[in-house]
């Protein structure tokens, strides 16, 4: 049997929030490592790994580990159905075909069984060693910088230097370049900015995939934004206490 | 011109 009790079940909401105009159908897989997942978008494009350990549920059990398959906008449909201050319970019994969702509030519950589907997936290494830039900066400034840079063009050029970071686009009307230096807030660090650079790094990514993206600033009031040698994109968003959501983009290479 | 890598190139299969 698996069982997870989430108090703060609004945590749960946002983390949908975040992945489900991305991935269409996900398998969770539990375990004791925690509640995870792992997806790609179905261009390819991009891929999402969420990770929420047990230690931050009231309760966690997984007596051995399943894979459990779901399409995230029905799963987003049914846990719109719970107030945003309910407890959530979820619970698959060992071989179901079916997955329980549980709404607890002060003034009563409310239960729903949700469809499980078989769906291919495959497991993927992620091999964080070529990191060669790294950026740390407020998720409402990233989610700003997205959205105002998408009414210009459909492409973000990212490049971190000693100076800062700076995101660059072009479109039919002009050209728009926003930079972000270091700016380290010792009263209130989620406010800062931090660059930890091994060189520096420059590539251009989609604007659409990079908007999907910040649907996760909700989650957390920082963002960290890797580049590797190879161009590989990174944004992570922490999930307090409990772990963490990344999304991993793909570039846009020279033809 | 430039065109869209995917990102199954930058992950090994487990």
């Amino acid at each position: 049997m698996f069982e997870l009790r989430l108090v703060q079940g609004s945590l749960l909401k946002k983390v949908l929030e975040a992945i489900k105009d991305l991935v269409n159908d996900a398998n969770f897989d539990c375990s004791a490592t925690g509640f995870s997942l792992q997806a790609m978008d179905p261009s390819h494009v991009a891929l999402v790994a969420l990770l929420l350990r047990p230690d931050g549920f009231e309760h966690y059990r997984c007596d051995r580990n399943i894979s459990m398959g779901m399409n995230l906008n029905n799963m987003s449909k049914i846990l719109k159905c719970g107030g945003n201050d309910d407890i959530i319970t979820i619970r698959a019994d060992d071989g179901s075909d079916t997955v329980t969702f549980m709404f607890e509030s002060p003034n009563g519950s409310a239960n729903f069984e949700m469809n499980l589907m078989d769906i291919d997936s495959e497991h993927h290494g992620i091999d964080e060693s070529k990191c060669c830039a790294v950026v740390r900066m407020p998720s409402s400034e990233f989610q700003r910088i997205c959205k105002v840079l998408s009414s210009i063009g459909d492409t973000v050029v990212i490049s971190v230097t000693n100076e800062g970071v700076q995101f660059s686009t072009r479109g039919d009307i002009g050209t728009a370049n926003i930079v972000c230096r270091q700016n380290i807030n010792v009263d209130k660090p989620e406010e800062s900015t931090v660059i930890e650079m091994s060189q520096p790094v420059s590539s251009q990514f989609p604007l659409r995939y990079m908007n999907s993206f910040t649907k996760a600033t909700p989650l957390s009031n920082t963002v960290t934004i890797s580049l590797t040698s190879e161009l590989l994109l990174a944004v992570e968003y922490t999930i307090a206490e409990m772990g963490y959501i990344r999304f991993y983009l793909a570039p846009k290479i020279e033809d | 011109g430039s065109k869209q890598s995917t990102i199954t190139r930058f992950f090994s299969k487990i």
